[in-house]
């Protein structure tokens, strides 16, 4: 280790580290989905492609290469050879990486590297095989023993022992040489839920996680149990009525507080707000143009364009509900309408509403593009 | 960008590039309002602290920034819950800029989609970016038109993958205008009548672009992701803790 001690990678991994040793060498677990079948456990970087930890290597596009190549069924034990310069065996012992034998190198490079050619890859360079130590001599080296899984686990096994990556399990196209991919695609064979009303299988995980999958939205029907004065959030927790739209976050998922305010209503872009999950009208009264520009923001329409105050027809059905606008409305910075209104116990005297419509701010547009045009010189 | 060529100064002034510490120009990002930018997911894979990133716009040539550029630090990223990184499926973010940029003729926000707003199938629409070309990066930013093309013709170029209605694909048969590694991120953008442009595509994925392998490139689909935008920008501007 170059510092005077060793970092806390090494003491923390019990590694042997002595000062003069310019790294830092440790054994960690393989957590690389596509390499958790091997017969070993134990893993240490930098690999033998020059990746420098396993989420490096979980995103290099070797580790998306290896899983389409090992389809075309060119090598029996591409997989297990792929693995060994992904997540190299580290001895636990010695600390040291165990690379593969240069035989096993040498077979899976022949025998796969032409059907890279055909789509103009190369064979990845950092895996020249000169590199690795001959089987039978006194460096270890592995090679694969019998029974070693061709496939991953990211892959489907076919019935003919042919691997195809996991999506193609169930997709609707015949992708294993013996169509056995398509077979026993019900949701309970394959360990999924099916949608009621529908053939859609899903994870049993996307059940009320607060996104629609089915259908009918139905795997997000009945997630929460609220009592009477209780509103469900989107991540189905339950939160008190009176806490709805108030401007303050009282849902985790923060959905207490969405689609609180809106400019649809039968007469024309009249503005309404859902205080407590009931709908009011907002008094014209107090009304201001930085409400009005609130207001467009904070839906996304962009900036107000016309506003207008709608005086109620007489005979209205039922009793409005007011809101008016909170005294202290311009205090409260960074929040959203909801928070700058408040009610009142008494209705609103003009008994007018607020009508405002929004348009889109600009955009999209090139000014620097015209800036050219008038040069008309050949 | 492959096929494509050389963009002038300005054209595409919603086109940032998202950089980190040393290795400078990581993705392309697209400015949507004044303090919001889009970008896809996969570009913040291993990278997920916004301490680690700036946005730079008004640029074109990567080399030279020129005066015309605004160097923004990143406030906050929002990767979108259902991100999978196996199928690159709801490949998207929104990042919250450290502040306000300064509107001028180099620097714009593009129009997002309207609701259920798509491009028709065989439009032609453009996609630029600082990415590979297919022999070399570029300095200068790089501009080429693409063809929409449907779902279903785009999932027979793909049979490893499978295309979501999360995505959209552009671009031709022979692959020879295509997005390619350092795009992503980036925007693909179709002008209406009245020469306002819309983001209808984030460059996402495709078959490897400097390779033999052909086919059109796969962006994230902007339309079906609108109102998840909306409402992160609602919550990260109005319900601050």
């Amino acid at each position: 280790c170059i510092a005077p001690s060793c970092p806390t990678a090494c003491v923390g991994g019990n590694a042997a580290c002595d000062p003069r040793n310019h790294n830092c060498t440790r054994c960690e677990p393989i957590s690389l989905e596509l390499c958790m079948n091997l017969p070993y456990n134990l893993t240490s970087f930098p690999n033998f492609l020059g990746h420098l930890s396993q989420r490096e290597t979980s995103v290099s596009w070797e580790s998306s290469l290896f899983p389409a190549l090992v389809q075309t069924g060119c090598y029996q034990y591409l997989m297990f050879y792929a693995c060994t310069l992904l997540v190299p065996k580290c001895d636990p012992v010695s600390l040291q990486k165990v690379p593969p034998c240069r035989s096993l190198c040498r077979s899976a490079k022949e025998k796969c590297e032409s059907v890279l050619g055909i789509v103009g890859l190369q064979w990845p360079e950092d895996s020249d095989c000169s590199q690795f130590p001959e089987d039978g001599g006194n460096a270890t080296c592995l090679l694969p023993e019998p029974g070693v899984d061709e496939c991953s686990p990211s892959h489907f096994k076919c019935r003919s022992g042919r691997c195809v990556l996991a999506s193609k399990r169930c997709d609707g196209h015949l992708d294993c040489d013996d169509h056995s991919d398509e077979d026993d695609c019900g949701c309970s064979e394959r360990a999924l839920w099916e949608c009621p009303g529908s053939n859609v299988c899903i994870k049993a995980s996307m059940i009320c996680d607060g996104f629609p999958d089915c259908p009918l939205l139905v795997d997000e029907d009945n997630c929460s149990v609220c009592r009477d004065n209780e509103l469900s959030c989107n991540n189905h927790q339950c939160v008190h009525r009176t806490l709805w739209c108030d401007g303050r976050k009282d849902c985790r998922d923060s959905s207490d507080e969405w689609d609180c305010v809106s400019l649809s209503d039968g007469s024309g872009p009249v503005l309404t707000v859902f205080r407590t999950a009931a709908e009011y009208q907002i008094c014209a009264d107090e009304w201001n143009h930085q409400l009005s520009h609130l207001t467009c923001r904070q839906l996304g329409l962009g900036v107000p364009s016309s506003v207008s105050m709608v005086t109620d027809q007489p005979g209205v059905p039922g009793r409005r509900r007011w809101l008016h606008v909170h005294p202290e409305w311009n205090q409260r910075n960074g929040s959203a309408l909801q928070a700058r209104l408040e009610k009142r116990s008494h209705a609103c005297h003009s008994r007018k509403r607020v009508s405002l419509v929004c348009t889109r701010e600009e955009c999209g547009l090139r000014p620097a593009v015209g800036m050219y045009s008038h040069r008309k010189k050949r | 960008i492959l096929g494509g060529r050389v963009s002038r100064r300005g054209a595409w002034p919603w086109q940032c590039s998202l950089q980190s510490g040393q290795s400078g120009h990581v993705c392309g990002c697209v400015l949507i309002a004044q303090r919001w930018a889009l970008t896809v997911a996969h570009c913040f894979e291993g990278r997920e602290s916004p301490e680690l990133w700036k946005v730079v716009l008004g640029l074109n040539n990567l080399d030279h920034p020129g005066g015309q550029s605004q160097t923004q630090g990143v406030r906050a990223i929002i990767v979108h819950p259902r991100y999978n990184r196996a199928v690159v499926d709801y490949d998207i973010s929104v990042v919250q800029l450290d502040s306000e940029v300064e509107e001028t003729p180099f620097v714009r926000p593009v129009c997002l989609p309207q609701l259920g707003q798509t491009p028709s199938p065989d439009s032609y629409c453009y996609i630029t970016g600082w990415g590979h070309m297919g022999n070399r990066m570029p300095f200068k930013l790089q501009e080429g038109e693409v063809r929409i093309i449907s779902l279903t013709q785009c999932q027979s170029y793909f049979d490893m993958k499978t295309i979501t209605p999360r995505m959209l694909c552009a671009g031709y048969d022979a692959g020879t205008v295509d997005s390619c590694m350092g795009d992503s991120g980036g925007p693909l953008v179709c002008e209406d009548g009245g020469g306002r442009w819309t983001l209808f595509g984030l460059t996402s994925w495709g078959s490897v672009c400097f390779s033999k392998v052909l086919g059109p490139g796969v962006y994230s689909n902007v339309t079906h992701f609108t109102p998840w935008i909306q409402q992160q920008i609602y919550i990260h501007t109005y319900l601050t803790d």
